[in-house]
Order: C-alpha cells, then sequence, then structure tokens
C-alpha cells in the first residue's frame, strides 16, 4: 500500500514513497517488528542535460549526450538508487527461534541517473 | 499440475532467499520477544543515518561484529541427579539445536543465560556456597558425569541471582548442528551443617529458563569486509 504521494510531483529523477506492509505480502505471521517500513523507490526521468543533483556519473552525462542525438540507438540513463540504508528486523525463524537481523540496502535516500 | 496453497511464487521464494532464508517461517509456538531483542531493535530503529550504515554488521550492545542475532531456547530435560557429592541442587541438560545456522555465517560471540524465578540460592550460612557447573556434553546420548572431567564453566557463589550471563564464545569457536551441556548446582559448606544444605537445595525448582544468545556475522556483511 503506498500513502498518497507529494503534492508537487516531478518529473525527474527522484525518491518516490513506497510503503511496505507485511501483512500484504503475507509475512505477518512471523515477522514480529517492523509491520512495515518506508522502502521508496526511484522514479522519474534522466534528460539532457543532466542537472548536478541528479546525482549523475560521468558516464550517465555522456550517454545522455549520444540519447539526444541518437533517442532510438540509445536509451536514456536509468534512475536508480545511489544510497540506500539499513533496516531491523525481528522474526522468528523455522525454528520458532527469536532473530534479530541487521539487514543492508533496504531503504532508498537517493536516486541517481546511472 | 495443481499449485498447493502452501507452496510459495518463484519471487516470493527469491525474496526469502535474499533475506537469508531457506523458507518462509511459521512460527507453531510463538515465543515472547526476549527483552534484550526488543532493546537492540529499539535502538537502532532510533539511529539517525550515518550511524545506522556504520553499525549495520556490528553490534553496538555486546560490542561485537555481527548482523545477526539470535536467541534460542533451551530444549534439555532434568536429569536424574546420580551419585551426588555432597548436595547437588539441580542437573539438568541444557540443548540447543543450532541446525539454522548458514554454512558462511561466522559466529562472533555466544552467551548462556540462566534464569531464576527470583533471587534465590541465598546461602543461609557463613561458609557455605552454592556451586555452578557446566560440562560440555555429547549431542548424542544421555551425558553421563565422568571423573575428573574439567567442567566448561565452574563458578562459587554465597548469592545467585535472578539472571546469569555465562560467555560460551570460545566452547562455540567451532559450532556443530547443536550444542549439549549439562548444568549442576550443588550445595557446599561446613561439615554438619546438612540442614542448611538441604534447605539451600530446596529452591531448585526456582529454576526457570535457559536461553543462548548467539551473534553471527553473516554472509553479507562478510562480503561487505572483504571488499572494503
Amino acid at each position: 500500500s503506498a500513502p498518497s504521494p507529494p503534492l508537487t510531483p516531478s518529473p525527474l529523477c527522484k525518491p518516490r514513497r513506497l510503503y511496505i506492509s507485511f501483512s500484504d505480502v503475507g509475512w505477518e505471521n512471523w515477522i514480529i517488528a517492523p509491520q512495515g517500513y518506508l522502502a521508496n523507490y526511484c522514479g522519474g526521468d534522466c534528460p539532457f542535460p543532466l542537472a548536478a543533483e541528479l546525482n549523475s556519473t560521468n558516464h550517465a552525462v555522456l550517454q545522455t549526450m549520444v540519447h539526444s542525438l541518437d533517442p532510438q540507438g540509445t536509451p536514456q540513463p536509468c534512475c536508480v538508487p545511489v544510497r540506500l540504508s539499513p533496516i531491523s528486523m525481528l522474526y522468528y525463524d523455522n525454528s520458532d527461534n527469536v532473530v534479530l537481523r541487521h539487514y543492508q540496502d533496504m531503504v532508498v535516500d537517493e536516486c541517481g541517473c546511472r | 499440475s495443481p499449485v498447493l496453497a502452501t507452496e510459495l511464487s518463484p519471487q516470493e521464494n527469491s525474496l526469502l532467499k535474499s533475506l537469508g532464508l531457506s523458507a518462509k517461517p511459521s512460527p507453531k509456538k510463538p515465543v515472547p520477544v526476549p527483552p534484550v531483542l526488543w532493546r537492540m531493535f529499539q535502538k537502532r530503529k532510533a539511529l539517525p543515518w550515518p550511524d545506522k550504515e556504520r553499525d549495520s554488521c556490528r553490534v553496538e550492545e555486546l560490542n561485537v561484529p555481527g548482523d545477526i542475532v539470535r536467541v534460542f531456547a533451551d530444549q534439555g530435560r532434568f536429569l536424574p541427579e546420580g551419585q551426588p557429592q555432597g548436595w547437588l541442587c539441580l542437573r539438568k541438560l541444557l540443548f540447543f539445536n543450532l541446525s539454522v545456522l548458514e554454512e558462511g555465517e561466522r559466529l562472533t560471540m555466544a552467551q548462556l543465560e540462566l534464569q531464576f524465578h527470583h533471587n534465590s540460592y541465598q546461602a543461609p550460612g557463613p561458609g557455605q556456597v552454592l556451586e555452578l557447573r557446566l560440562y560440555q556434553a555429547s549431542p548424542r546420548g544421555l551425558p553421563q558425569p565422568q571423573p575428573g572431567r574439567r567442567p566448561l564453566v565452574e563458578r562459587s557463589f554465597v548469592h545467585l541471582h535472578k539472571s546469569l550471563l555465562f560467555n560460551l564464545s570460545a566452547a562455540l569457536k567451532m559450532p556443530g548442528r547443536s550444542l549439549a551441556l549439562v548444568l549442576e548446582i550443588s550445595a557446599s559448606g561446613r561439615a554438619g551443617a546438612s540442614g542448611s544444605l538441604r534447605s539451600l537445595c530446596a529452591s531448585a525448582d526456582a529454576f526457570s529458563a535457559t536461553s543462548l544468545l548467539v551473534v553471527t556475522l553473516g554472509q553479507q556483511c562478510r562480503a561487505g569486509r572483504s571488499r572494503r
């Protein structure tokens, strides 16, 4: 389930809100906490010319240049996560033990054109 | 062929695999969450980003590397007291099924906790102590006391507290599929004090629960360390 989107939608590449509910996934029986979390995702365009705030690489800048010359042959760079953060989860394993595990790269904090 | 409702979709399977699970857990008798795990979870949730990232492969509360903390419940049973030397108050097999530990995990800490209903085992007289011994036993067959065998842990107490912690990291450096220990608590003191030693032992039923907290470094963290 996704909470209502921000009021000022931007077409540019940036993090978008995505709330993952473990009961929607059907995992509420074994995940103790959290019941869900704000995972986010990356969405939006990487247009030419690439602005600095789009966290682009040199390669992505050149790719957008080539794309502007040859839109059919070369795609635009992709809008992808460039900084993710971990979350911790408490759950029961298959032997009914309680486990606390730290999972890396679970939340999208920043996106970039790559 | 029809797909059983209990079967997992390939997507769900792959998600579980990426979380380090071979199957979807379905707890039969969910146990309460140990307070120590709740505390760690809440503390980590409140951490700001840079700290959260930095500490994701470390268990700060226990000051050890690790990203997986498990609490194993004891599946052992009380044992006959056998041939006691002095006043043997309690003899119990402690058995922990460690088969969920994955191949690539590296154990960084193992802590045994013995819990009592209250602060019992108060030695009533001077010179009287309670002795606690932990022996490593073979998971196969009934463990038998062996004369001259050195215990893994040996402590003397004038007063046993509600919760006792023992570091078993060294004993579990090469963990197998299970861990079996024999716990003995006995009372000793001056000759002729058998009455008070007996009363000292009488509170043996105050023994409440045993658990084993195990911290490991999973493959995700180990790979990250190697890269660095």
